[in-house]
């Protein structure tokens, strides 16, 4: 893509490379790369390259507000919501965790009615975070189990309250609208609510997270990412897109399958993890 | 989209006068860029546009009437024809029961996918399936398995693995025997998601395998993987080996480029697409509409 010849050519194709196969995207990576071009000759070297390229892609990432000691408001409501399979359950449990090792109540909403085992799942995460959790049966309307658990929240004057959602495709309209329909029964119960809405993405996604992340930010107001699966090989490189073309930033990343597995998102340590 | 891209590559080419080395080259960038941006490997569309090049710089396009048609038909061609290869039948012959054994990265879909199978073994095989649970790790993992053994319906058995306790040799083995003596063609093990990475658990899965001899190791891999569908097939193939793969999620608008890289990489048919959460959501892989798709 860039001739052949010159030894920077072999760099910058090297750099393309790292960037393609990290998943940040032909576009993001071709606008990447591009910037180099006004490199001064002595940086035309494959560190020189990479320290520009570095703090470039840095500087699409948004920064990451550190977590505050108190919440903002309580009860604090935090709807977690994307495709199939990416985490969202397990994460729930992860930050279930962080909240309770703040000191804080938490409140677990199981807003999965459909696939199989998905109530208990979750209630297996309530009890190893020690947390509340509210259910219906298999098969019950979302909507009227978010509506039961915001209901308890507030009555129960719980500190945070998650909310688990059915993984869906983001080309599924019903599924779509039945999602809309739960964002506006949490913020009839509490207006104002949710405060976050967080979106997994596995980081093994390729080019559709961008995709997934645009028609979940345009349906309920994404608030924020968590990238997770970041334990494996898998680089996750369309959050470099989907912070800068949307600007949802990264909060946590997933690192694995424990309850402790869950970080602050650091973007220095996430750059420098994609262009080793 | 790609014809598109080359509609325009072309008209530009033909107002400066005859097709080159160098207009092809032009066009080549455009193919690669549509196969990357569909997810296909880096090194899988490296080798891929060298196959297309060779065919482009033939006189078949320098001397076509309508150029960007041509090198669209050899795009399509080429990647059926590499696609082509990968359909192919769940081959079940030899001992019974048949053992099938799901591998995968967490998530990408296997105790869905194994419940599927069960399902289409009992309706259009008319064998009947033993699912057995062996994910002791994920919470209700086994009662996930459960519920859907019990949605597949009558005919099809399933292994009560106790909630605590056991190990995956072991209620391979115990599951196997009771599925012989009950007369159930078929076993399907549904694993626990695993890193290739993961050494440790790459060996539990030799274990598992050494004990009951699959007679099918399926690797269930999501169809909006990205650029890592290479390396997680390498891990599964040299770790465990794969004898076939089911791409689930397929009924998304992801790309699914990741089919051409995981075929590229393992070389083993690619036996069924996942369209749909639900266990009727299972169907045969067409290559042709699969590279349609690539290619956007
Ligand atoms: N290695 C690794 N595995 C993870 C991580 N997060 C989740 N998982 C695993 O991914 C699989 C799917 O996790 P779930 O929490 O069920 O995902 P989900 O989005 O709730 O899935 P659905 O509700 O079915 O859409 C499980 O095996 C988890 O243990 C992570 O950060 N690293
Ligand atoms: N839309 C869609 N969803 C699917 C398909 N196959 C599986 N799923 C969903 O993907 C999610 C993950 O499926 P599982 O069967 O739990 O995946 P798994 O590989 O067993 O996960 P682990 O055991 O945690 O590794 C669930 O929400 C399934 O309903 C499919 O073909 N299409
Ligand atoms: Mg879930
Ligand atoms: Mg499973």
């Amino acid at each position: 893509a860039f001739g052949r010849g010159s030894a920077r050519d072999a760099d910058l194709e090297a750099l393309e490379e790292v960037l393609i196969e990290g998943d940040v995207g032909v576009r993001a990576t071709q606008d990447l790369l591009a910037g180099l071009r006004g490199l001064p000759a002595e940086q035309r070297n494959a560190a020189g390259m990479t320290r520009a390229l570095r703090s470039r892609m840095r500087a699409l990432l948004a920064d990451v507000p550190p977590e505050t000691a108190s919440l903002p408001k309580t009860p604090w409501v935090v709807l977690v919501v994307g495709v199939n399979g990416v985490g969202k359950t397990t994460t729930i449990g992860k930050l279930a965790a962080r909240h309770r090792a703040a000191g804080r109540s938490v409140l677990l909403v199981a807003g999965d009615t459909f696939r199989a085992a998905a109530i208990e799942q979750l209630g297996v995460w309530a009890e190893r975070a020690d947390c509340q959790i509210v259910k219906q049966g298999p098969g019950s309307d979302p909507s009227s189990v978010v509506f039961d658990g915001m209901s308890a929240a507030v009555a129960r004057g719980v500190d945070v309250v998650l909310i688990d959602t059915a993984g869906r495709l983001h080309t599924k309209v019903n599924l779509m609208e039945e999602l809309k329909k739960v964002r506006r029964v949490v913020d009839r119960v509490l207006p104002g609510a949710p405060h976050e809405v967080l979106l997994v993405v596995d980081a093994t996604t390729g080019q559709n997270a961008v995709s997934q992340a645009r028609t979940f930010a345009g349906a309920v107001d994404v608030t924020g990412v968590i990238l997770t699966k970041l334990d494996g090989s898998a680089r996750g490189g369309v959050v470099v897109a989907i912070s800068h073309e949307l600007g949802l930033p990264v909060r946590y990343v997933g690192v694995g399958e424990s309850v402790a597995d869950l970080q602050p998102f650091d973007p220095d340590a996430y750059v420098d993890a994609l262009l080793a | 989209s790609l014809s598109d891209k080359l509609e325009g590559v072309f008209r530009r080419i033909r107002g400066t006068g005859k097709l080159t080395e160098a207009n092809i080259e032009e066009a080549m960038r455009d193919v690669r860029m549509a196969l990357l941006e569909a997810d296909v490997h880096f090194q899988v569309t490296k080798s891929f546009i060298e196959k297309v090049r060779e065919r482009a710089l033939g006189q078949e396009v320098l001397r076509a009437l309508s150029p960007e048609q041509h090198l669209i038909k050899i795009v399509h061609e080429e990647l059926v024809g590499v696609m082509g290869g990968a359909a192919g039948k769940l081959e079940l012959s030899g001992d019974v029961p048949a053992v099938i054994m799901l591998v995968g990265l967490q998530g990408s879909g296997k105790t869905t996918t194994a419940a599927k199978l069960a399902k289409h073994l009992l309706d259009a095989r008319k064998r009947r399936p033993y699912l057995v649970p062996l994910d002791l790790s994920r919470p209700a993992a086994i009662q996930q398995l459960k519920t859907l053994a019990a949605q597949v319906g009558e005919g099809c058995g399933v292994y009560d693995t106790p909630d605590q306790g056991g190990n995956p040799v072991q209620i391979a083995r115990d599951a196997v025997t009771k599925a012989r003596n009950a007369g159930f063609e078929t076993v399907i093990l549904d694993t626990a998601g695993r890193l290739a990475i993961d050494e440790k658990l790459m060996g539990e899965l030799r274990s598992v395998r050494d004990a009951v001899k699959p007679r099918q190791t399926i690797f269930v891999a999501d169809a909006m993987t990205g650029q890592d569908a290479v390396a997680v097939a390498k891990g599964f193939r040299d770790g465990v080996g794969i004898d076939g793969v089911v791409l689930s999620k397929m009924e998304g608008d992801a790309r699914g480029g990741a089919a051409l890289s995981i075929y590229a990489t393992v070389q083993k048919p690619l036996l069924f697409v996942g369209v749909g959460e639900k266990l009727d959501a299972l169907e045969i892989f067409h290559p042709d509409r699969v590279a349609s798709r690539i290619l956007g």
